[in-house]
């Protein structure tokens, strides 16, 4: 199976 | 107060277009830089970046930072009121509680007005930094627009990989697999229609068709696309307009 990764966890907030 | 003329409505008209589906309410950032949206999608998966640049517009007047908080299917909805080459004017004061909008015809002096009510969207901005991307490939949007289509109707996922010779989306679902290749390619004539590759090294990564199939109605902002992959960092797909952008950015899949 394959997970979905979300834009969170790459992205910091500013 | 914010007073901004775009020479055609269409440019709007089709940037509300490419975001609609992916972002229901998002704030229109407006400073002196021109008009900027940053907006997630409700599952935090993909992230869309605007930018129209004061180029864009004349005359273009912003006096100090005005967030216009808008319900995209409320814009959609006045849009639909403005023909494709229209002149169209953003008005707002500067804490606004409306966004007024303008339609002028050149050819029969109609002038049409309309406000649109705003509201407090409450949303933080993500730093998205600068990458060096393992590989960055142009191709015509409408090419990367049938792909997608025509993966989607096999699979929710799809496998982009990058290589010097050219750009591979395959497939694999429960009636069968499919695969696209597309070779590297400079059409000097036509060179809309050229696949280029830059290339620091091969990369693969898998991806949600669902959000490419809905990024790909932004691809009436511009005939290339450009995508811009690197291992284990969000996908960017980038759709420049003359002056601006439309980008998009998709988490990837965890392999398994």
């Amino acid at each position: 199976a394959k997970g979905q990764r979300t834009i969170s966890s790459f992205f910091a907030p500013k | 107060m914010l007073e901004a003329r775009l020479e055609q409505a269409a440019v709007l008209k089709k940037v509300v277009d490419a975001i609609k589906d992916l972002v229901q309410d998002c704030n229109f950032d407006c400073n002196d830089s021109g008009i900027q949206l940053q907006a997630m999608d409700n599952s935090h998966v993909a992230l869309v970046a605007m930018h129209l640049k004061t180029d864009a517009f004349s005359p273009y007047r912003c006096d100090r930072n005005i967030a216009l908080g808008i319900n995209l299917a409320s814009l959609q909805k006045v849009l639909r009121a403005a023909q494709n080459d229209d002149l169209l004017t953003l008005k707002a004061e500067d804490a606004p509680d409306v966004l007024n909008l303008v339609f002028e015809s050149a050819e029969n002096d109609r002038i049409a007005e309309y406000d649109i009510k705003l509201m407090d969207i409450d949303q933080e901005h993500l730093g998205i930094p600068d990458t060096e991307y393992a590989a960055t490939v142009t191709m015509p949007s409408s090419e990367f627009q049938r792909i997608c289509r025509d993966l989607n109707a096999l699979s929710e996922s799809v496998s982009i990989e990058a290589a010097k010779e050219g750009i591979k989306f395959s497939c694999q679902g429960d009636i069968g697999s499919g695969a696209v290749t597309l070779r590297q390619n400079n059409n000097v004539e036509k060179p809309d229609l050229s696949t280029i590759i830059e290339l620091n090294e091969p990369v693969g990564l898998t991806f949600s068709l669902k959000y490419l199939v809905n990024f790909c109605k932004a691809s009436s902002l511009s005939n290339t696309v450009k995508l811009s992959l690197s291992a284990e960092v969000p996908l960017l797909i980038e759709y420049k307009m003359e002056s601006g952008y439309v980008r998009f950015y998709l988490a990837p899949k965890i392999g398994d």
